[in-house]
């Protein structure tokens, strides 16, 4: 493992907890798409299912467990425990148009046609699509709270540090995934734009929110 | 892919 790798997973860690702690503390899930965690967790669901038969290491396994029950417990908090708080008004993306071509495009394009495979990689697809209910909540609203910023700045830098990581991966090893690699691009350049307004506004203190 | 043994990204 190289360190683009493991401060990756630590970013995307951060990001995780970030949430589930702004949630937590704040008693509300306010400005949170719900729809973009759903998607999260039956992302880690579908990827993660390799715990049951392929062991890897402490490590590996130790993250898989946390990522999934931070997951769960973020989707439960938003549609059971504070769900009073939840702007459902303003999460009306559309998921059905991210789940189904994603899934359509892994029965299509995928490295070996079994269970498992496919699901990991309708897991890789899905993933880079699953932010976009929360970005289109954000333009729809108009603005972001900062600790909702933060969330999604850690969650963004998360894909762009695996880039690096594949680009070491096939430098060194000799190592390349194409369908990881297109779709870490794809769900890196969605970030692009939100990346430009965090470091325009949101590091100089201001609130994220966006012209009329 | 998870069927890799060389796989452990997360």
């Amino acid at each position: 493992m190289n360190l683009f790798r493991f401060l990756g997973d630590l970013s995307h860690l951060l990001a995780i907890i970030l949430l589930l702690l702004k949630i937590w503390k704040s008693r509300s899930c306010a400005g949170i798409s719900g729809k973009s965690q759903v998607l999260f967790a039956v992302v880690f669901t579908a990827r993660y299912l390799d715990l049951f038969t392929n062991y890897i290491s402490l490590y590996n396994t130790c993250m898989k467990v946390v990522y999934i029950a931070c997951s769960f417990t973020t989707v439960w908090l938003i549609y059971s425990k504070f769900k009073a708080t939840y702007d459902g008004n303003h999460d009306t993306f559309r998921v059905e148009f991210l789940v189904v071509p994603t899934a359509i495009l892994a029965f299509l394009v995928n490295h070996d046609f079994t269970p498992l495979e496919i699901l990991w990689t309708f897991s890789i697809y899905l993933e880079s699509v699953a932010i976009l209910p929360q970005l289109f909540m954000v333009s729809k609203t108009g603005e972001a709270e900062t600790i909702t910023s933060h969330y999604l700045f850690a969650l963004g830098v998360y894909r762009t540090l695996y880039l690096f990581n594949w680009i070491w991966r096939y430098h060194f090893e000799g190592f390349f995934d194409l369908i990881a690699i297109v779709a870490g691009l794809v769900q890196t350049v969605l970030y692009c734009d939100f990346f430009y307004l965090y470091i325009t506004k949101v590091l100089k203190g201001k609130k994220l929110s966006l012209p009329a | 892919a998870p069927t890799e043994d060389d796989h452990d990204e997360l």
